[in-house]
């Protein structure tokens, strides 16, 4: 499962 | 957002200021491994590519933009403002050994076989090890200038605080990242020996020197 939220990351 | 990210990020944001704030008052950025700040610069640039196609936050746009500028604008700093003060002769970790793995590495493991996945991947990785030639360096002196500790302490608790936040998400939010959790335990871990030193010794005043 790819998790796309993890873009908000820095 | 959590409270957990929040710290991190503002530690992260500090460890910046105190780098700079220590090449200016000292005039000198003696003990400060330039290989560490370019790799770095670079974790910055392959990470944040997505700054030109993907729009999440004002407050993660701005920081995204802040950590790609000030790591250029340090690494302007060594080489050219402070230059005579940088002496590579002891900042001789091998980078290719850390580039290298993180190249191969992200091309197996990641979410995503495109360019711009594999350079989120890459940054990840390489931001798990980019303090290799820093530490070696500090191994090499066997001390540092205290001002120089606190820079590594935030930067250390940067990537530390993303554990609990890593914790959090998963309870709230039920999300995993494998690749970015595994790579912040490796970050996280190569600090202990660090930590141990700087809150044993220098925040109770002492200098911070490895016995030899």
């Amino acid at each position: 499962k790819d998790p796309q939220n993890r873009h908000d990351e820095l | 957002m959590n409270i957990f990210r929040l710290l991190g990020d503002l530690a992260h944001l500090a460890s910046i200021f105190v780098l700079i704030h220590k090449i200016q008052k000292t005039r000198s950025c003696r003990g400060i491994s330039f290989k560490t700040q370019a790799l770095y610069a670079l974790v910055f640039v392959t990470r944040y590519v997505d700054l030109l196609y993907h729009w999440i936050s004002l407050y993660n746009f701005v920081m995204k933009l802040f950590f790609m500028a000030s790591s250029c604008y340090i690494l302007y700093l060594m080489k050219f403002r402070y230059r005579p003060t940088h002496d590579p002769s002891i900042d001789t970790f091998k980078i290719e050994y850390l580039l290298g793995p993180s190249f191969f590495l992200s091309l197996i493991f990641n979410y995503e076989f495109s360019l711009t996945e594999i350079m989120w991947t890459f940054s990840i990785y390489l931001e798990s090890v980019a303090i290799f030639p820093q530490l070696f360096m500090l191994q090499r002196t066997g001390e540092a200038e205290t001002i120089t500790t606190h820079y590594l302490a935030a930067l250390g608790i940067y990537r530390a605080l993303y554990l609990p936040n890593w914790i959090y998400r998963y309870i709230t939010q039920d999300m995993v990242d494998p690749i970015a959790i595994t790579a912040g335990l490796v970050q996280t871990g190569l600090y202990l020996d660090f930590f141990y030193v700087y809150f044993t010794k220098v925040l109770h005043g002492q200098k911070f020197e490895l016995p030899a």
